[in-house]
């Protein structure tokens, strides 16, 4: 579903320079779902905000789905039209829209995906009420727990079904039982729909939940782990 | 340190209430540091937000240091003085000023309290680079990784060394080598200095760090439970 081929991230020059990632090489499957471990500044959210096609690499090449996307900076397709088919991202920050309510957080990101209004709101309730915050469906973001907002931000990233999934540290703001719920729930969408899934963590507590495991560390991307060889 | 007396907070009315802590009671002695814990929305963000002054409670008393400092909505003293004077904060977002680099974000801290620039600049240093951070001094918030931003806010609640420190999953962020660095480095303030310390955090790695355990569930704070007897 997704392949990388030595994905390099350099910011600023001289001085200021910092190369955030470098010959970062990752291949997730259809149905599989990684985990990518690793310690604060490895560059975990430079190499999923790549992938996601939100911030482009300096070198090395991104394919989603057997197409090649990326080239370094250069795009072979609108990425922004990519981004809205194929691709559900949820954040480090849950940046959900803060003038919206939870539930049209949600459901807004049904409908530019060409929904009805009402099947919209259907479908974002469902995954609402099944991770727990349907009850704050009508509270601008602001008014949620940081936990609630994050789970809204999962909602809208899983909403239209997409084929791939990328999930910035989703837990992190969760307590054992609902966090372990997420990651279940990442492993479902990947194992039952076919999507390819790569969620960034800390919590080493539910990586049982992973068909495999990836580690950076100072911008370096390790060799591929299979759970069954753990 | 500080003392909470049946705190509740309602949030709306009618259809709208919400009833985010009720009766909450809680005791930190000097040099005490304690673990609050809880699932999502079981509101640990309001108690804290409540006792560090910037969220008063609907009803209930807060002690700090001995004196009643808020009565519900009602002050006894000028809060945003004592709050500068004697409590550090760590918000659960990092809350950094976007448009100071790293260190000013720091140097600022310790500024309002009269120190001098240079004074200043050296301290916030010392405190960043040993939270591993120093690296990233001059960059502007938004090019540090998650967990860097979160150090950076922990530098800048203990820079001044106030007396109470209370910190919202201050290691969400982070890995588990850095995050147990963090809850230690609380532990020391307190032990240390005689400082009362109150953290938020879902992580039961580092809980052994930890003098007294409270839990929180749907509002209501659950009873003191000293490391000793665990
Ligand atoms: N301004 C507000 N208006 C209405 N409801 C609110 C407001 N702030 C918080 N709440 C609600 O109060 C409850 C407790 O929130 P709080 O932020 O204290 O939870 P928490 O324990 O910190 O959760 P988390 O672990 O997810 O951060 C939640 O149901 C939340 O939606
Ligand atoms: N826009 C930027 N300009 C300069 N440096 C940056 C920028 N964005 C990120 N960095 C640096 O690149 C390195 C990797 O950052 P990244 O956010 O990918 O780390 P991470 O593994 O996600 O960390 P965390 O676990 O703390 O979220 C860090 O040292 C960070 O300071
Ligand atoms: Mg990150
Ligand atoms: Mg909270």
């Amino acid at each position: 579903a997704i392949e990388t081929h030595q994905m390099t991230k350099v910011y600023g020059s001289g001085n200021t320079e910092v190369i955030a990632m470098h010959d970062a090489t990752m291949n997730v499957e259809r149905g599989e779902v990684v985990a990518l471990l690793g310690p604060s500044g490895a560059g975990k959210s430079t190499f999923l905000t790549a992938i996601g096609l939100i911030n482009p690499p300096t070198s090395g090449q991104i394919f989603i789905g057997g197409q090649l996307i990326l080239d370094g900076p250069q795009s072979h397709t609108n990425l922004r039209t990519f981004r809205k088919q194929h691709i559900g991202f949820v954040f480090q920050k849950a940046n959900l829209i803060p003038f919206l309510t939870a539930i049209e957080n949600v459901q807004v990101a049904l409908e530019i995906n060409g929904n009805s209004p009402r099947a919209a709101r259907k479908e974002a309730l469902a995954l609402m009420d099944y991770l727990g915050v349907a009850d704050r469906a009508n509270g601008l973001p602001n008014t949620l727990s940081g936990g609630q907002q994050q789970r809204v931000a999962v909602a809208r990233a899983l909403a239209n079904k997409p084929s791939v999934i990328l999930a910035d540290e989703p837990t992190a703001a969760l307590d054992g039982h609902r966090g372990r719920q997420v990651m279940e729930l990442f492993a479902q969408v990947a194992h039952e729909r076919g999507a390819g899934v790569v969620v960034v963590t800390h919590d080493h507590r539910a990586l049982d939940v992973f068909d495999t495991i990836y580690e950076m560390e100072d911008g370096a991307m390790g060799p591929k782990k299979r759970q069954s060889d753990l």
